[in-house]
């Protein structure tokens, strides 16, 4: 299957909050995106990675305008859980590049990741899927990083998001 | 828009790895896929969340039969790296739920991370984009999770992977 790259994309209406140390067990992601739910706050991605020592991070993006809502929820959740925290950041971008059969392509990720290192840009968060490759990086190096993307990939015009 | 969940796959050709203890610097995530890429394994998602004191772990996975190269990779890559360590996990499923807008409902994931836990399963990781949520388990559930999902989102036949 061959790649394509067909563009880039920039999201600049996010934050990012993480929800650190929860209990490693079933029916805890459940709880969080079901309180999330019931308030009608739409969820844009969810990571979560690797556990340790039974406890894990669960990480996701909304909308900046939904922040202080789901803070309120956040917080109500992890009171019971010793050891938790809140993190939010909302100086972050989703950049994104998007294509077809991404994941078959072996080295479709590593020039991304380059464009951004060669920017001297921190990859905050990752999530792929078939057709795009997401980063979370500072807001501040948008600009640079979507124009040293455009030229690794050589790419014409910006999609629109 | 319309939320439609068309369907549920599941792919059992995978192997996740993670690589615990990295840098959380410019250039890590580059330099570690180029080495993959240059290996031609192809790579199906990255989940990359959250990092704490200036580190952070990336997790992969892979086809199981590029498991042993890329541990060959991955352990010459962490030698550098004091504390970084390289786990993996052959008995995983990766359990999706496929639709249009996904982002755009409130209560998809929810519910699929329902039917999880009402099945007493563990999610490991998560990984979401607009048209799929996936969810990584241990092997020997599987079956009855897609029961149950088929359940929740009232699904007729199971879409092929
Ligand atoms: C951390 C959280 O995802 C937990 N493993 C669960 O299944 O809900
Ligand atoms: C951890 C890794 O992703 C690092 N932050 C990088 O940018 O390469």
């Amino acid at each position: 299957e061959k790649v394509l790259v067909r563009g880039i994309t920039k999201d600049n209406t996010l934050v990012k909050i993480s929800i650190l140390n929860v209990p490693d067990k079933p029916g805890i992601a459940y709880n969080l995106f079901d309180q999330l739910a019931k308030k009608k706050i739409s969820i844009d991605i969810i990571i979560q990675a690797v556990g340790r020592h039974n406890n894990n991070d669960i990480s996701f993006t909304i909308p900046k305008k939904d922040l202080s809502i789901a803070l309120t929820i956040c917080k109500e959740f992890i009171k019971p859980i010793k050891k938790s925290k809140v993190v939010y950041d909302e100086n972050i971008v989703k950049l994104s590049i998007v294509g077809i059969g991404m994941s078959s392509s072996y080295d479709v990720a590593s020039t991304f990741f380059k464009a951004l290192y060669e920017t001297d840009i921190n990859i905050q968060m990752i999530s792929t899927s078939e057709l795009k490759i997401s980063c979370i990086i500072e807001d501040k190096f948008v600009d640079e990083a979507i124009q040293k993307t455009h030229d690794y990939f050589q790419l014409g015009e910006k999609v629109q998001k």
